[in-house]
């Protein structure tokens, strides 16, 4: 564990928080896409399977519930309790493009062919791409809240400070995993011109709106 | 070094 796997982690659980709270607060969850939250519910469903059969320390136990809870938390928020203000004609993006693509990859490329492992790797490479139904609706209608843009930004940080440390324990010469580093690097480019739309606009007081 | 880890990141 170190200052920036930390700081990525709490701003993984910071991201959840605020779309949890905009949520619950505004009653409401337009803009936002339940296909990327389905997505992150099948993200950590698939990767923390080993809770049952591993035990790493009790951070790891404790944050992997908590994303959990929260993740399934969101899909009844969205699709139950405020059901009817979810934007369903603005969430069209085709999530079996990425789905089917990631079982794909994860059955040809992996460490080992155990079905443990196998749903990890998948988990890892769908959820460098699940964020992609979230960005085609912010696309689609050209526009993002604030607390929206705060959201991704908070998603997008924890990205590209779990680079920083797969730098720093590399320097340390601890082990690392290259399915996850290269996936980890795609999630984060898929940020990189949202990051530049929300320091050039939204911290500037302006709404995140696209250029026509 | 880029291989074999236990998966020790969330």
């Amino acid at each position: 564990m170190n200052i920036f796997r930390l700081l990525g982690d709490l701003s993984h659980l910071l991201a959840i928080i605020i779309l949890l709270l905009k949520i619950w607060n505004s009653r409401s969850c337009a803009g936002i896409s339940g296909r990327s939250q389905f997505l992150f519910a099948i993200v950590f469903t698939a990767r923390y399977l080993d809770l049952f059969f591993t035990f790493i320390s009790l951070y790891n136990t404790v944050m992997k519930i908590v994303f959990l809870a929260t993740s399934y938390g969101t899909l009844y928020l969205m699709y139950i309790k405020f059901k009817a203000t979810y934007d369903s004609n603005h969430d069209t993006f085709r999530i079996e493009f990425l789905i089917l693509p990631a079982i794909a990859l994860a059955l040809l490329i992996n460490e080992e062919f155990t079905v443990i492992e196998i749903l990890w790797t998948f988990s890892i490479y769908l959820e460098s791409v699940a964020i992609l139904p979230q960005l085609f609706m912010v696309s689609k209608t050209g526009e993002a809240e604030s607390i929206t843009s705060h959201y991704l930004f908070a998603l997008g940080s924890y990205r590209a400070l779990y680079i920083l440390n797969w730098i720093y324990r590399w320097f340390l010469t601890e082990k690392l995993n290259a399915i996850a580093i290269v996936a980890g690097i795609v999630q984060t480019i898929l940020y990189c011109d949202f990051f530049y739309l929300y320091l050039t606009k939204v911290l500037k007081g302006k709404k995140l709106q696209l250029p026509a | 070094r880029l291989k074999s880890t236990t998966h020790d990141e969330l």
